[in-house]
């Protein structure tokens, strides 16, 4: 994946079945954001991979002060790019399994 | 703790807390 300078890791081991699953979101270099970042530390959240959407996660951060609102889309693709890691990753175990 | 609790008005919980040094990239 692209190196957004936003970091989004598994918080928990993924079973494979959980579709709600712990994530961790930090600002590894903040000169790839646009706007001033307050370095707040690492964000957990739990995402549900099948109801959720990355983007409305990074908004709720918008609001709750994480990030402007003009990183919102970087932010956003970042957490988009490793749900989409997590889904590839379960796909391949099923698809090996068969 | 410097852990903190953020719940936004959607619900969702946010858990904030340090980043380990060694995760971070040298800056």
């Amino acid at each position: 994946a692209e190196d957004t300078g936003v970091r989004v890791e598994l918080a928990e081991e993924d079973d494979g079945k959980k579709t709600s699953i712990a994530l961790r979101l930090w600002v590894e270099d903040q000169k790839k954001l646009k706007g001033k970042y307050k370095d707040s530390g690492a964000i957990e959240f739990t995402f549900d991979l099948n109801k959720e959407v990355p983007e409305a996660v990074a908004q709720e951060m918008v609001d709750s002060g994480f990030f402007l609102e003009t990183d919102m889309k970087i932010v956003g693709k970042s957490i988009r790019d490793r749900v989409a890691l997590i889904k590839w990753r379960r796909e391949r175990t099923i698809s090996r399994g068969k | 703790s410097t852990t903190t609790h953020v719940v936004t008005s959607a619900g969702r919980r946010f858990i904030v807390s340090p980043v380990p040094e060694s995760r971070l990239k040298e800056q």
